[in-house]
């Protein structure tokens, strides 16, 4: 565990809690892509089945099973409690163009061909890029709740950060992970164009609107 | 040692 590792972490912790808390508190889920949290919830489950069949920490099992089911209880609060306020109709990217090519490409390029190694190739290709709705429902509506965008932030910035821990632990550790690391980057290019506006605007107080 | 099977990040 680095530093960036760390706040990587806390980073995606964060995110996930901001989002429950900004949806709870304002008793609305207005602005936030169901779609996209479709997906983090089937990157948590495909990816963290391990926790039945491999014990790493303490640490490392609490983060999964709080991942797992804040994504769960965030779907419940979309779908079911706060349904009514769901911007369904801004709501449109077809997720299954992202969903059939990533679980092709994990059935291709993966370490390994077993059930449980594919579906962590699947998770890993369809968390960097399970954010497009979110960010599609932003460039349709124009703009965002400056909480969605610091949630964005957090989110964007967790990966960017794993990006620099997997840096360390290539010159440290000699570890690297090429399918981890060329989808951490895509992901992290992703939230690039979302980085500059929340830093020149966000940051300065004013309303994350899109440039017409 | 195929080091990627150990899997401790999130």
């Amino acid at each position: 565990m680095n530093i960036f590792r760390l706040t990587g972490d806390l980073s995606h912790l964060l995110a996930i809690l901001i989002l429950l808390w900004k949806i709870w508190k304002t008793r609305s889920c207005s602005g936030i892509s169901g779609r996209s949290q479709i997906l983090f919830a089937t990157v948590y489950t495909a990816r963290y089945l391990d926790l039945f069949t491999n014990f790493v920490s303490v640490y490392n099992s609490v983060m999964k099973i709080i991942f797992i089911a804040a994504a769960f209880a965030t779907l419940y609060l979309i779908y079911v409690k706060f349904k009514a306020t769901y911007d369904r109709n801004h709501d449109t990217f077809r997720i299954e163009f992202l969903l059939a090519p990533c679980a092709l490409l994990a059935l291709i390029l993966n370490h390994e061909f077993t059930i449980l190694e594919v579906l962590w190739t699947f998770s890993i290709y369809l968390e960097s890029v399970a954010i497009l709705p979110q960010l599609f429902l932003v460039s349709k509506t124009g703009e965002a709740e400056t909480i969605t965008s610091h949630y964005l932030f957090a989110l964007g910035s967790y990966r960017a950060l794993y990006l620099l821990n997997w840096i360390y632990r290539y010159y440290f550790e000699g570890f690297f992970d090429l399918i981890a690391i060329v989808a951490g980057i895509v992901q992290t290019v992703l939230y690039c164009d979302f980085f500059y506006l929340y830093i020149t605007r966000v940051i300065k107080g004013r309303a994350l609107k899109l440039p017409a | 040692e195929d080091q990627t099977r150990v899997k401790d990040e999130l």
